[in-house]
C-alpha cells in the first residue's frame, strides 16, 4: 500500500516557523530603504514534495515593523515592534523557498507594506499622532533644521540625509513634528563642510559609516527642537535589492540635502 | 420502473461511527498572532 501522504504542515508546526525565520531574514537582509519588520503571523504554507527529501515551500506572512532602522546591527530579536498606538506598518508577504536535505533557502521574495488606517489608531488613541506622508513640507523643514542643526555642533563628521523613514504630526495639545531619517557620514569635518559643502561626499562603501536619527520640533506654543543621531560605525554594507516597496514614500538621494 | 427505495431508519445508523474521543483538528492555518492583529 503506497506510504500515506505526509499530513499538511500546520501554520504554527517548527518546521514552518523555521521557513517563516529564514524568509524573514533573508527579506530584512536584501532591502535597504526603512526599518526591519518581523513575524507576525504566518497565514498560510503550501508544501509541494520534490522528490526524496526535496520540497518547495510557499508562505504568506504577517510582517510588523520595528524601530530598527534596516541598516541599524541590532539583532532583529531585539528590534522592538512598533505599537499599534504608534501607528504600525504591516508588511504582506509571499515567500518561495526550497528545502533540500533539511537546509532550507529562499528563492523569491515578493512583499507590500502598508500603514494602518488612521481611523483603527484614533479608536485605540483619539489624541495619538498618525503618519505623515514624507514629502510633507513640515516634515522636510524638520528634517532639513535638524540635520543642519546636528551638523553645526558636531565635531564628528559632516552627515548628510540617506532617507526620511517615517514622520508623524501631532496637533493636540501641541503642534509637533516628529521625524527619523537615516543618514551617512561624509568625507568632511563639519568644519570643512561649513567652507565648502559641495566637496562633501558620502563615505566609500568599503568605509560607509550609516547612522540614524530622530527629531521632534515643537511648533506651537513656542519653537523648541531636539535631535538625536546614533552611527553605526563601519559595518558590511547591505546588498541594495529593496523589498518592501513603501507605498507613498519618496526618497531622498544618498546625500541630497533636503531643502 | 425505478422508485426510490426509502432505507430503513435503522440502517441509517449503520454508517462508519466516529472513534470515540474523535475531535476533529483546529485549522492548522492561519497561525497564531504574535503581537498584534492590524
Amino acid at each position: 500500500v503506497p506510504a500515506a501522504p505526509p499530513a499538511p504542515l500546520g501554520c504554527d508546526d517548527p518546521e514552518s516557523v523555521a521557513a517563516a525565520e529564514a524568509a524573514v531574514n533573508y527579506i530584512n537582509g536584501h532591502s535597504d530603504h526603512g526599518y526591519k519588520f518581523a513575524l507576525n503571523r504566518i497565514k498560510d504554507i503550501r508544501v509541494v514534495p520534490q522528490g526524496p527529501n526535496n520540497a518547495i515551500i510557499f508562505l504568506e506572512l504577517d510582517l510588523l515593523e520595528t524601530k530598527c532602522a534596516i541598516l541599524s546591527p541590532t539583532p532583529l530579536a531585539n528590534c522592538t515592534v512598533r505599537s499599534f498606538a504608534e501607528h504600525a506598518v504591516e508588511g504582506d508577504c509571499d515567500v518561495k523557498l526550497q528545502k533540500v536535505d533539511g537546509i532550507i533557502s529562499v528563492l523569491a521574495s515578493k512583499c507590500h507594506s502598508h500603514a494602518d488606517s488612521s481611523e483603527d489608531v484614533h479608536k485605540v488613541c483619539p489624541d495619538c499622532p498618525l503618519l505623515a506622508s514624507l514629502n510633507n513640507t513640515e516634515v522636510l523643514e524638520v528634517v532639513s533644521a535638524a540635520l543642519n542643526y546636528y551638523n553645526r555642533k558636531t565635531i564628528d563628521s559632516y552627515l548628510r540625509l540617506l532617507e526620511i523613514g517615517r514622520a508623524k504630526i501631532q496637533y493636540h495639545p501641541v503642534h509637533a513634528v516628529f521625524a527619523e531619517f537615516a543618514v551617512g557620514a561624509t568625507n568632511c569635518s563639519a568644519e570643512q563642510a561649513k567652507a565648502n559643502v559641495g566637496a562633501c561626499q558620502l563615505l566609500p562603501e568599503d568605509q560607509s559609516n550609516f547612522g540614524f536619527c530622530t527629531a521632534v520640533m515643537v511648533k506651537h506654543p513656542s519653537q523648541d527642537l531636539q535631535v538625536d543621531c546614533q552611527l553605526y560605525g563601519h559595518q558590511v554594507p547591505a546588498p541594495h535589492i529593496p523589498l518592501l516597496s513603501r507605498p507613498g514614500v519618496t526618497y531622498a538621494h544618498p546625500g541630497q540635502d533636503t531643502s | 420502473s425505478l422508485t426510490k427505495g426509502a432505507v430503513p431508519v435503522a440502517a441509517q445508523h449503520d454508517r462508519v461511527p466516529r472513534p470515540v474521543g474523535f475531535v476533529p483538528l483546529p485549522p492548522s492555518c492561519p497561525g497564531k498572532i504574535l503581537h498584534f492583529d492590524i
